[in-house]
């Protein structure tokens, strides 16, 4: 089965990413 | 019939943070087993499995388009579950048992959300629907 998720927020996009949205 | 799994292409070297994540590195290739709202997707990797934030992967097929929801501009209540103090500019900081407005949820599991004249990015993890028990 699979494990439950971990609890804390996972975290945000890398820099690469967040530019790409902007 | 088989189970046909989405592939995904790991943007940015990945070290895992606690005992059920998984450690990629740029351009591994993962099969997404589950995908939670609260931004962790459950993946397999050759003979790993394990847990890797949503925002290091991106769809194999069309990686330019975006996969999240439209914006909600409405807003949809929630709670605070939990307190969360902004890291970042694009953050927002709000205490246990506030009522906002969710006005886009990001795959990423950072929602976009609003309290007055305030909006922000806050973990969707830490929100429950309004009236339901945290």
């Amino acid at each position: 089965s699979i494990k439950q998720p971990p609890q804390n927020p996972p975290p945000r996009p890398p820099a690469e990413m967040r530019r790409k949205r902007v | 019939g088989p189970i046909i799994l989405d592939t995904y292409r790991v943007i940015a070297d990945y070290s895992k943070t606690s005992k059920h994540e998984i450690t990629l590195r740029t351009d591994d290739l993962v099969e997404i087993v589950e995908k939670n709202q609260n931004g962790w997707w459950f993946c397999q990797c050759e003979n790993k499995r394990g847990w890797i934030p949503a925002s290091y992967l991106e769809p194999l097929d069309g990686p330019e388009e975006s996969e999240d929801a439209d914006p909600n501009y409405e807003g949809e209540l929630y709670t605070t579950c939990t307190a969360y103090k902004a890291e970042q500019d694009d953050e927002i900081s709000l205490e246990p048992g506030q009522t906002i407005e969710v006005i886009h949820k990001l795959l990423d599991g950072w929602w976009v959300v609003r309290k007055g004249d305030e909006t922000g990015h806050f973990p969707s993890m830490f929100l429950q629907k309004a009236g339901k028990e945290c």
